[in-house]
């Protein structure tokens, strides 16, 4: 038996938002301490992966592991039927399920819709990400850094991002021309200007904006995001789900010259 | 694209 209750359903529904257009079928994978998900683009250049504790759910029961395997797309179709007040609950009490039941709840619990997605069978081809002591952290608005990237990417489809003690550089270089944006650490109290680096070693690594871009859409589920940089690492971009968990993107670097 | 690293190159598969 799998049951998940989430009071705030619109989580699940800007998740699946920011998710839909890198990644086409996902298998999440239900345990006793959570769910977890973790998929790849088609080109093998992005990850994206997602972990949601079992205590950040009003109801959560998982009496044995199960994976459910889920196509975006129609993932979207259904979802799109929950109001952004409802609760979703997601249960099956098979042990293979074959398909996976979506219960939408609004605020007075007078009006319940039930679904019943058909699930599918998808090889994992899962990666395992060790945990890695990013030499370069930066913490900032994730609307700022959205910003970055979409303004950026009208010049150039890479960016290279290079650290240093006191700042971190974007630059651009294009046909019309070249540009940087530099932003430096401010410890101000306004969460749209804070920028916290933690430079161990400065690195420059340089990433292709489309994908960027594609990771910003997650911007609706945390105003602050995280860049983790080492060198000859993949960047991981990080938005954190108030007390529920994680979102978390992958790049590979493109190759320098 | 020629000159984009892929993950396989950082990270096993499982």
């Amino acid at each position: 038996m799998f049951e998940a209750k989430l009071q705030q359903g619109v989580i699940f529904k800007k998740i699946v938002d920011a998710i839909k257009d890198l990644v086409k079928s996902v298998n999440i994978d239900a345990s006793t301490s959570g769910l977890s998900m973790q998929a790849m683009d088609s080109a093998h250049v992005a990850l994206v992966s997602l972990k949601l504790n079992e205590n950040g759910f009003k109801d959560y029961r998982c009496d044995r592991p199960i994976t459910l395997g889920l196509s975006i797309e129609n993932l979207s179709k259904i979802l799109k039927c929950a109001g952004n007040d409802d609760t979703i609950t997601l249960q099956t009490d098979e042990e293979e399920p074959s398909s996976l039941k979506f219960f939408f709840e609004n605020q007075q619990a007078s009006k319940i819709s039930e679904f019943s997605l058909n699930l599918m069978s998808l090889d994992s081809e899962s990666l395992g990400i060790p945990d890695t002591d990013y030499s370069s952290v930066i913490q900032m608005s994730s609307a700022e850094f959205s910003r970055i990237c979409k303004e950026l990417s009208s010049i150039s489809e890479t960016v290279e991002i290079e650290t240093s003690k006191e700042s971190v550089k974007f630059s651009v270089q294009g046909d019309i021309g070249a540009g940087s944006i530099t932003v430096k650490n401010n410890q101000s109290d306004k969460d749209v200007d804070r920028v916290d680096l933690q430079i161990d070693q400065p690195v420059k690594l340089t990433f292709a904006l489309r994908y960027l871009n594609m990771f910003n859409k997650a911007v609706s589920l945390s105003s602050t995001v995280s860049l983790n940089m080492s060198e000859e690492n993949p960047l991981m971009v990080e938005y954190k789900i108030d007390d529920l968990g994680s979102l978390r993107f992958y790049l590979a670097p493109k190759i320098s010259d | 694209v020629e000159d984009q690293f892929n993950l396989a190159k950082f990270y096993e598969e499982v």
